[in-house]
């Protein structure tokens, strides 16, 4: 494993940290969009469907175990969670997610390295991840304060997908036979939508003022 | 044989 992989897992691992202290501790979900958050759990079932059946690692199946557990108690903590669920703002989260998975589900189904069960359904979570984020960047399109640990959450997710791509043209000239056009281009498209929110979290960081992105 | 490093990622 060379570094930026290693990285890209630990800021992974920081954002989900972040949105928990976030939730855990102080009971507040404010500016966190459920949809995205409901759109993860998918993505981490149908990628993992292989822990049981391909050992890897046991680094491997640990952080596999953290994505699962963590994306499914963050959406149980928004949705059941009596103190926390009141926090979240039905209304701004509006973006129709489940319009995204129909695409995602042909596509892997069109585009795909081998047509089995377990191929389309990890290709399948390749695509929907890419897009995952964006009913969380609509909600903080329409929320006009950011809170520092939503945005630190949005500024670590995106980080780690950068390192992912540094870690992919790290193990193009250091492996052989190392294409993956799926991974790279539904990585790269993942990665081009936090775009606009780094040039904003910068900003404010440089100009040492509140996160605020435009209307 | 295909390549299958990408599944170890994560």
């Amino acid at each position: 494993m060379n570094i930026f992989r290693l990285a890209g897992d630990m800021t992974h691992l920081f954002s989900v940290l972040v949105l928990l202290l976030k939730i855990h501790t102080i009971k507040s979900c404010a500016g966190i969009s459920l949809k995205t958050q409901e759109l993860y759990a998918l993505v981490f079932a149908t990628r993992y469907l292989d822990i049981f059946t391909d050992y890897i690692s046991l680094y491997n199946t640990c952080m596999k175990l953290i994505f699962l557990g963590s994306s499914f108690s963050i959406v149980w903590y928004i949705r059941r969670h009596k103190i926390v669920r009141r926090s979240y703002d039905k209304e701004q989260d509006t973006f129709r997610h489940h319009f995204l998975i129909l695409p995602c589900i042909i596509l892997a189904l069109l585009i795909n390295e081998k047509f089995t069960v377990k191929e389309v359904m990890w290709t399948f979570s390749l695509y929907l991840e890419a897009v995952a984020i964006l009913p969380q960047l609509v909600l903080l399109q329409r929320t006009r304060n950011i809170d520092n640990l939503t945005g630190q959450y949005i500024f670590l997710l995106g980080a780690y997908r950068s390192l992912y791509i540094l870690n992919w043209i790290y193990r193009y000239f250091t492996e052989q036979h190392y294409v993956h056009w799926i991974t790279w281009i539904s990585g790269l498209v993942q990665t081009l939508l936090y775009a606009d929110f780094f040039y904003y979290y910068f900003h404010s960081w440089k100009n040492n003022e509140k996160l605020q992105l435009p209307a | 044989t295909k390549d299958e490093s990408t599944k170890d990622e994560l």
